[in-house]
């Protein structure tokens, strides 16, 4: 069960949700889904659109199980879409509780290879769901400064309440919107391989349009262009991970 | 007084705050940038570092005056950073007034041209906070899909609040990491710029490394690249603002 975290924003979180959970079907995997956003941009990139959603919202406010909230969007995926309340999860304090009931709902879960959870950017009480939920965590690095800055915070956040709550996560770290042209990029790769050695995907996801244009026909870059150097960059992140892991 | 505002994460609103405060003051006016993004983007951008930072949070948490948290940081350039206890702000509620107090706060303050605020990849206290203290918005939108996606989700809030609350804000869009030889930027472009005739700013702020690389050493594009393609933008972009407008 992997979380794709980072409280930065704009680091590619749902893209590699995305194209990572149909890189693994496509391989023969039985995934599951699961958009944490409020916002939705998971659901509206798999092509689900239109403002009555019902999803894993009704699992977090209502105690509805995951399974009823689940459907397919592809072949091997499934899909639990935010839902439109899921704003107010985020926003309520409901006791002490309430930061372990993704992980209770999951418990109930049955059928699937790998469940992949798209956060916001924010720490809050979904994020907490998610991190107290999985046992590994995808934290998508972009190639820039701000987005170092943002890592930095993120394991700070992590280690504090990994510790306090008794849980402990493993954690990979994948480059996105790569550019190797950039110095930049090229250093912010270097700190990161240097920093978590053994932890960072060798695959990093080059910075591609197709990337940026496939949510917009809602559509996975396998959908959008099976052949091209995005389906390619997923295919091989999706490999690495199954081969628990990073090269 | 001015937010740059939108939920969706990683579109340039920290790059926007902090480039287009130093523009306007290098042309003469006086600036207070208000960093109120718990995760303190736009103060690090500043080159202000360290963990134990008063700012904004004591405002709000506390109800201290915004010119005792407020210091130089380039000439003409006033900041308040977020502070370390920012989250606390977002994450409690206390009473129907909490969503005025940035706006009381800035009532007691003097002495500005300009007050600029960098607001979080949420729409949440904070940001509310900032929607009602202002008179205008600048609303950031990177030239990709789901930018244009959380485009559309940020409008319909908008219009909900502003009504339920009785506030009206002038809204400015500019287009940022612009490359004009993708299709997808220049089909974002059209968009925007026919959903909201003389709303748009003109220019565009270009896809450039160097509005990447300056937060990595505290520095504006002013500082880093006074002569460059960067700069070039955010002085146009300023003064188009100081002309009352989108051209
Ligand atoms: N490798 C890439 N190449 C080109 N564009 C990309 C790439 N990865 C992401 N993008 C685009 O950059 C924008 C931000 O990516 P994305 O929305 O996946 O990030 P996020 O971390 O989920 O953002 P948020 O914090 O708002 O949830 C999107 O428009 C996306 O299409
Ligand atoms: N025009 C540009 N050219 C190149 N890089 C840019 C440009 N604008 C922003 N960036 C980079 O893209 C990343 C995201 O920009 P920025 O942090 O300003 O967005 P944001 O909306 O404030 O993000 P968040 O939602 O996390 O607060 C940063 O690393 C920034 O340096
Ligand atoms: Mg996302
Ligand atoms: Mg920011």
């Amino acid at each position: 069960m992997i979380a794709v975290m980072n409280q930065k924003g704009g680091v590619g979180k749902t893209t590699t949700a995305l194209n990572l959970a149909h890189a693994l079907a496509l391989e023969g995997r039985r995934v599951l889904a699961i958009d944490l956003d409020p916002q939705g941009n998971l659901t509206a990139s798999f092509g689900i659109t239109g403002h009555q959603i019902h999803g894993v919202d009704r699992v977090l406010l209502e105690g509805r199980a995951l399974a009823e909230m689940a459907f397919p969007v592809r072949e091997g995926v499934h899909l639990i879409p935010a839902g439109q309340w899921l704003d107010r999860f985020e926003q309520e304090r409901s006791g002490a509780q309430q930061a372990w009931r993704l992980r209770r709902a999951l418990e109930e879960l049955e059928g699937y290879d790998y469940v992949m959870v798209d956060c916001p950017p924010a720490a809050g009480m979904l994020t907490m769901n998610a991190l107290l939920a999985v046992e590994e965590l995808m934290i998508p690095v972009a190639s820039d400064y701000l987005s170092l800055q943002g890592l930095a915070r993120l394991l700070r956040i992590l280690r504090q309440v990994e510790k306090r709550l008794q849980h402990e996560t493993r954690k990979w770290f994948v480059l996105t919107r790569f550019q190797k042209r950039r110095r930049l990029a090229r250093e912010v790769r270097e700190k990161l391989e240097s920093y978590f050695p053994g932890q960072v995907f060798s695959t990093p996801v080059r910075e591609l349009v197709a990337l940026a244009e496939s949510p917009g026909f809602g559509q996975s870059i396998f959908d959008y262009q099976f052949r091209g150097a995005g389906a390619d960059d997923y295919r091989g992140l999706a490999r690495e991970l199954m081969e628990g892991r990073a090269a």
